[in-house]
């Protein structure tokens, strides 16, 4: 699969030179990091069409001998600086997790996102417990930061099957449209 | 997971977890890099590829501003030390473990020595001079401070001749408890005095160490100084604790979810309602 080259390549070249340990020239540390990023964005399209195997097994690989649709799976590889572009454009989106473990695990999912309000479903159509906190100061002025992402989405992802997936539908929802829900299972926030 | 924070100072002061209530501390500090000519080994500079402090590590002088969010999902406490180390503390909900997530830099070349940045967490265990981690990510190794295995120590560096590569995990024992700072990238990490476990999170190192780089270790990104962030979990117990699974087996299982963790992907609904897409 040509599409994993750029990045057998370059953790060949890191792995050979010891990269990112701080004893490379500033530059070349520059040319890791840029080397490693272009072998993970051409993975990206390996890993949608392999995933949208998963999510979409009944439809077949090929129609009229045309490929069928890969689902467009994109990735935030800035959520180090809390900084997702496909969260802050988008009112609503799909959020799939994949597990790759063999065995089950919960995680909690954070989300950079310029709203207040969303609503989150998961698979079975239940409403979320959902929680919004702001991003500390410190991390918004990190330099290089270009984020309109003021506040991180959380919410839990239980349960995930080994080596499988659940996907959530989450929308930006005004205060008004929440549903009322008992008060044990409301979020109390309190700065 | 539960924590207490000190009103007057706003760091964490107590952690409870599997049933044990245990008084804990944890600071920011900084060593100051030696800074010599290189012509000698006693003149060598702290850089990229050796660590030498000059002297005992400082603390952060700071004034730690907290802000605090209680959740059913997670709880959190904001601290802001300085205008380059600031922290997360973090418990989800139902989870067996404290994280401190910690955002280090620009750091500021304000002397000619550059500083190089830990965390410490202080606990009252009597560990007895021993520690462990799993250096080379295969098996725990044990380590004694000042002391070495095959030949008599006489240690020139009391700092840097105890810390030891850290991949995922470092800990400390007093009898059957054990307190463990599981990590999410590999550091350099030691316990020089008994019941306290050190992380190096961040360096700037002014002067090359003279082993082959050619420059000091002062990385920069948009023309300031790089902030690194980073998370360490904290988790304590025994072989028996009240969710059935010894120490152990808890430090595995976070270990494999924070390292393999799940990976998450985004898709639009296209103007979708849930029935909809679903």
């Amino acid at each position: 699969r040509v599409d994993l080259n750029a990045l057998r390549e370059a953790m060949g070249v890191m792995q050979h030179h010891d990269a990112i340990t701080g004893t490379e020239k500033e530059h070349v540390a520059h040319d890791y990091s840029r080397i490693l990023a272009k072998g993970m964005d051409e993975c990206n399209f390996i890993t949608a069409s392999a995933l949208s195997k998963l999510v979409a097994p009944e439809e077949k690989l090929f129609v009229n001998d045309e490929p069928a649709p890969v689902i467009p799976f994109e990735t935030c590889p800035l959520l180090n600086v809390s900084q997702c572009g496909f969260t802050e454009k988008n009112n609503g989106f799909v959020v799939t997790v994949y597990n790759p473990l063999s065995r089950p695990v919960s995680k909690h999912i954070r989300i950079p996102i310029r709203g207040d309000h969303y609503v989150v479903i998961d698979p079975k159509g239940n409403q979320l417990d959902t929680e919004i906190i702001p991003i500390p100061e410190s991390i918004l002025r990190i330099p290089g930061r270009k984020s309109n992402a003021k506040n991180e989405l959380i919410f839990l992802a239980s349960n995930l099957p080994p080596l499988g997936f659940k996907s959530y539908f989450v929308e930006e929802a005004s205060e008004n449209d929440l549903p009322q829900k008992p008060h044990k299972n409301k979020s109390r926030l309190r700065e | 997971a539960e924590f207490q924070i000190n009103e007057t100072t706003g760091s964490i002061s107590k952690i409870i977890m599997n049933n044990i209530s245990l008084d804990f501390n944890q600071e920011f500090l900084y060593y100051k890099g030696f800074v010599g000519n290189n012509e000698v080994f006693a003149n060598r500079s702290s850089g990229a590829y050796i660590f030498r402090p000059y002297g005992k590590a400082s603390s952060i002088e700071n004034q730690n501003q907290v802000k605090i969010y209680l959740g059913n999902l997670v709880s959190e406490v904001h601290q802001q030390y300085n205008d380059w180390i600031s922290q997360i503390i973090r418990v989800y909900s139902g989870e067996t473990y404290v994280e401190f997530d910690w955002i280090v830099g620009p750091i500021p070349t304000d002397d000619a020595h550059g500083k190089e940045i830990i965390t410490r967490y202080t606990t009252p265990l009597d560990s007895n001079s021993l520690f462990y981690t799993d250096s080379n990510g295969r098996e725990t190794l044990t380590r004694i401070r000042n002391f070495r295995p095959t030949w008599n120590l006489n240690l020139k560096e009391p700092v840097a001749g105890n810390y030891y590569p850290v991949t995922s995990k470092i800990s400390i024992r007093e009898k059957d408890l054990e307190v463990a700072v599981l990590t999410d990238r590999a550091q350099g990490g030691s316990s020089l005095e008994d019941g306290q476990i050190e992380l190096m999170l961040h360096r700037k190192c002014l002067h090359d160490d003279a082993f082959g780089v050619g420059e000091a270790l002062n990385e920069t990104a948009f023309d300031k100084g790089l902030v690194t962030r980073g998370s360490h979990y904290v988790v304590f117990g025994t072989k028996k604790n009240p969710s059935g699974k010894t120490i152990a087996a808890q430090e595995k299982d976070i270990i494999q979810r924070k390292l393999l963790s799940s990976w998450t992907f985004l898709s639009p609904t296209n103007g979708l309602t849930y029935q909809q897409y679903k």
